[in-house]
């Protein structure tokens, strides 16, 4: 069982402490907004939860944040209060840190400050969200760099009822199929060469972006 | 080349319109707000950005919205805004729709209202940033269900210099490697038995939550 703080508990951070705590982690969420506070404290979803700005470094201070096991700065809109508070926390020395940013410019600011882990929240959902969108059969994607990616989709026509080794998809697409979800619930990991692909069977394909579009696209 | 139409021009939306665009498709971005509109304009984030109240289903009608290959409604804060364009993009019968939903019962709304795909941003982006922060060693994972998940960690001192055949992960863990970065851009897919892992290596391994962290905490 570890130690967080949550920073800001915009619906973003909220669902950090949240998912923090419910695999059983203590969680300390932290808002200058007293109503913020008030609905994470009502609604349980934090072990502790204080009204504090946290661009106020005596208020941090005191809170002992240096011993947590890390801290997840979740302030968006007020770039000056989620620039600060980064200054405080790097400062403080805080064991592991990951911070939000809303755009490029907020980013490259609190990387230059060695922030050591910046994400992009809303950016990465959208080209998640575009990638939904053009490729209608594609249910989950993830970019393993940029030429591979790991998708979930949906068992196109083209390939029911036959083997994997029929299919011969290595050689034709460049695409390896890793993991089939049969019925919902079965799951079959690496399957084996003779493993028959069925009608609604949920693929989980690692292959180059080329190769992924072309097997789509037949 | 498809055509998509994005409602709701905040970080989310605009992300979304900016990834169709760079992907080559044409967008027409649409907000009630003239700056937003003026921005992505000027930006040139999309193909064309106009100005107008969604809620308005005469101003909507004009788009012919219904020929687009799909539309995503990214309004988050105005609860009521995103209901009535859902409806009003539904009862135009657009060919796909995505929504986003802020909140669980914003989702279980525009899912009653049988919107085809609505997704959490926020919420999401919380649960994985959150997974970040637990497992230390983890860059990236998706759940590919609710007991396996796809991750990506850097490969721990347990592994190194060892054959996957003797490290033998799916009896010992349950896990299966299926794909090894390698010195950041080679990239070995479904790696065979006698792949050695080496130090700084990425594995990228498929497994039952339970036995991915039982491989973490040795
Ligand atoms: N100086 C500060 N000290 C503590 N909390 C702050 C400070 N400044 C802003 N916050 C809090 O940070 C929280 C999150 O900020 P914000 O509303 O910008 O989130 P967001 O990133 O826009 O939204 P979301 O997470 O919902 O996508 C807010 O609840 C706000 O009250
Ligand atoms: N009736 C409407 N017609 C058109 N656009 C609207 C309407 N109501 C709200 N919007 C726009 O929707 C956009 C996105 O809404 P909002 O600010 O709620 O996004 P968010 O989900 O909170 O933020 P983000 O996407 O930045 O995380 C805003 O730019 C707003 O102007």
């Amino acid at each position: 069982m570890k130690q967080f703080a949550v920073i800001g508990l915009g619906r973003f951070g909220v669902s950090v402490a949240a998912t923090l705590r419910a695999q059983g982690h203590e969680v300390l969420a932290i808002d200058n907004d007293e109503e913020n506070v008030q609905s994470v404290q009502t609604e349980e979803l934090v072990t502790q939860a204080i009204c504090l700005d946290s661009t106020n470094i005596h208020a941090l201070e005191e809170l002992g944040l240096q011993g947590f096991d890390g801290v997840i700065l979740a302030i968006g809109e007020d770039l000056q209060a989620s620039i600060l508070t980064a200054l405080n926390l790097m400062e403080l020395g805080v064991k592991k840190l990951i911070a939000k940013a809303t755009n490029a410019n907020h980013g490259k600011i609190l990387e230059r400050m060695n922030v050591p882990q910046v994400v992009f929240p809303e950016r990465d959902m959208g080209k998640r969200v575009a990638q939904m969108m053009m490729q209608s059969s594609i249910l989950e994607s993830f970019q393993l760099d940029p030429r591979f990616s790991v998708i979930e989709m949906k068992a196109p026509d083209h390939v029911l009822n036959r083997t994997l080794a029929q299919l011969n998809l290595r050689v034709k697409f460049g695409i390896s199929v890793v993991a089939i979800k049969h019925g919902g619930t079965e799951l079959a990991i690496i399957p084996g060469p003779d493993h028959v692909i069925s009608e609604n069977d949920l693929l989980v394909i690692i292959g180059d972006n080329q190769g992924i579009r072309h097997f789509l696209q037949i």
